[in-house]
């Protein structure tokens, strides 16, 4: 077995901002 | 030793990025449909559409103020980001205030963030 070389994989929705509003208007 | 450790590498060029379908892309290969669909699979997150409204100098030195108005209800939210930072626009792809920045930080390609972009974003599906 070859040790599987280490890669970092980022899930998508780190890729976009959160955007909840604080409050409503 | 260089002080580029805080940078955020998932917006590397050539970074992996796993969609909720499983699929593996480099970030700079994304589309507006990964994003759209990923929401899709993923349970308890939809994407919003937020429209650029306004961009200021931030109170942070560094930094600048982005406003948006997000999703269907209209609602204003403000973020602090520092001006390399890539948002995806809707048919557009990866933009930021600052592409010159972003492409020597990241090497990703920008498109130059203006008011009346509208960016994808996400949010917590309501349960109805």
């Amino acid at each position: 077995n070859v040790e599987p070389r280490s890669v970092a994989v980022f899930p998508w929705h780190s890729l976009v901002p959160f955007l909840a509003p604080s409050q409503p208007d | 030793a260089h002080s580029q450790s805080h940078l955020p590498s998932h917006f590397m060029k050539g970074a992996i990025i796993q969609l909720a379908t499983g699929e593996l892309k480099r970030v700079e290969d994304l589309q507006t449909q990964d994003f759209v669909r990923s929401a899709e699979v993923s349970g308890g997150l939809k994407i919003d559409s937020s429209t650029v409204v306004d961009i200021q100098e931030s109170p942070w030195q560094g930094f600048v103020t982005l406003h948006f108005v997000v999703g269907e209800q209209q609602s204003k939210v403000s973020i602090d980001v520092p001006p390399e930072h890539p948002f995806f626009v809707y048919g557009q792809g990866w933009s930021s205030c600052s592409p010159e920045r972003t492409n020597r930080l990241f090497s990703l390609s920008c498109h130059r963030l203006q008011v009346g972009d509208v960016c994808i974003s996400i949010s917590l599906q309501s349960l109805n």
